[in-house]
């Protein structure tokens, strides 16, 4: 469901953020 | 007594659970007054997704957790958020909150649409959680312990999670043994209400479905 899509696209963008700092 | 390893690593993990927190502004909006069904389902949806955002924060503190093959720590956050979410706004409720927000919360929580098959299950876990009276230490590594469950779907390296699992588990252990010497079943009951969240999971997805169609 378009939720749990909506689940993972939030963790790996804020996962992803540790290569912005 | 807890070895000075283990020490430096319930401090690290606690530091990283308080630094990472729900923005005030988001949880400000919680306590204003008169909000429809439709805001309070947006409302509680935004709250979700800083959760997750929080969730994530404090993951990457958790020793080893980065070290993990990438698509594990997906797996691994996908197939906890909703637990953790649980966890962390149940402290919400047995917190000492100031008079009244308790019951905004809570009439917030029943008038957004979702069903009473739900919020029963919800605010049952809440009590017990409330009941158990849980220190901050305890807070932060039932929550670890919940992320790095190794048996979540799509994770390939069981092993490896376990071995991060492990030592926060034998961590909690003496902490309870410690924090409740008059409660020796103070640590299977913490346990229990892991496998009381589980079931969470499950009524979440049939919640989330339920919402929809409203």
């Amino acid at each position: 469901p378009a939720s749990n899509l909506g689940l993972e696209d939030i963790i790996r963008k804020a996962l992803m953020g540790n290569l912005e700092e | 007594a807890i070895t000075k390893e283990q020490d430096a690593l319930m401090k690290l993990i606690v530091e990283a659970y308080n630094k990472h927190q729900i923005p005030q502004d988001v949880t400000k909006k919680l306590l204003q007054e008169q909000y429809s069904t439709e805001e309070n389902f947006l409302l509680l949806t935004e709250i979700a997704t800083s959760q997750v955002q929080v969730l994530v924060e404090f993951t990457k503190n958790i020793p080893g957790f980065l070290s993990l093959d990438h698509e594990d720590q997906i797996a691994l956050l996908k197939g906890s958020a909703v637990e953790a979410m649980f966890l962390r706004s149940a402290q919400v409720f047995s917190r000492k909150m100031p008079k009244g927000h308790t019951e905004v919360l809570e009439e917030r929580i029943r008038k957004s649409g979702i069903s009473e098959e739900f919020i029963t299950p919800l605010f049952n876990f809440y009590k017990s959680v409330g009941e158990l009276h849980m220190v901050q230490e305890e807070q932060a590594l039932l929550t670890a312990i919940t992320i790095l469950t190794p048996d979540r779907p799509y994770v390939k390296d069981q092993q490896a999670v376990e071995r991060l699992q492990e030592p926060m588990v034998e961590l909690l252990k003496k902490l309870c043994v410690l924090q409740h010497p008059q409660e020796p079943q103070y640590f299977a009951r913490l346990l229990g209400r892991l496998t009381e969240l589980r079931t969470l999971n499950h009524y979440h997805a049939e919640m989330l479905t339920s919402w929809r169609v409203n």
